[in-house]
């Protein structure tokens, strides 16, 4: 599955 | 690093705040700069509602949020007979179009969250202009307002160093925000060498004429 390009910062 | 950069961050938005509603005036302050973050915040933050990445991420964004639009309303409600319109009249519709455009054909998925991600990142870089511009067209800045610009432009300068460091460390890099964040912090350049050579020197800001 693709990695969901999660953003962790603000 | 990116600690310190949201807590200049979290500075720069409460010196704000304290100025207008202590001098209960927003003049030499650029509303239009102020919706310009409103908005980054706005798009950027959606993911507020479906990921939780901490308890520090997601009261920082509230804070930031709220901090914004409270800007705003004390800018065009509240204090708005302070609000020096006619200084305040850079054409942001050449920052959002712009931001927008290039947000829908430079991203890391074709998705609507990543794309308004994208368009906040973008946004976010330009969008001191036209505080800036309003900075240059007085001729002048009150100090305050000087004191929440270095804060501001420290802010995202710290983030580059974070950068670098989850970089060497972690490798990880994020091009988009990188160069964004590059751009949006040479913007600054100009006004840090003012800050240094004049403000820290008790001198008021003044833009050579």
């Amino acid at each position: 599955p693709v990695e969901e390009p999660e953003h962790d910062e603000l | 690093f990116r600690l310190l950069g949201d807590l200049s961050h979290v500075i720069a938005i409460i010196i704000l705040l304290l100025k207008i509603w202590k001098t209960r005036s927003c003049a030499g302050i650029s509303g239009k700069s102020q919706i310009l973050f409103a908005t980054v915040f706005a798009t950027r933050y959606l993911d507020l509602l479906t990921t939780f990445v901490s308890i520090y991420n997601t009261l920082m964004k509230w804070m930031f949020l709220t901090t914004s639009f409270a800007t705003i309303y004390l800018i065009y409600f509240k204090f708005r007979a302070t609000y020096d319109k006619n200084h305040d009249t850079f054409r942001i519709e050449f920052l959002i179009i712009p931001s927008l455009i290039l947000a829908l054909l430079i991203n890391h998925e074709f998705t609507v969250f990543e794309v308004l991600w994208t368009y906040s990142i973008y946004l976010e870089s330009v969008a001191i202009l036209p505080q800036l511009f309003m900075v240059s067209k007085t001729g002048e800045a009150e100090s305050i307002t000087s004191h929440y610009l270095f804060a501001l432009g420290c802010y995202r300068g710290l983030y580059i160093l974070n950068w670098i460091y989850r970089y060497v460390t972690e490798d990880f890099h994020d091009l988009i925000a990188i160069v964004a964040g590059i751009v949006q912090t040479v913007l600054y350049c100009d006004f840090f060498y003012l800050y240094v050579t004049k403000v820290l020197k008790g001198k008021k800001l003044q833009l050579p004429a």
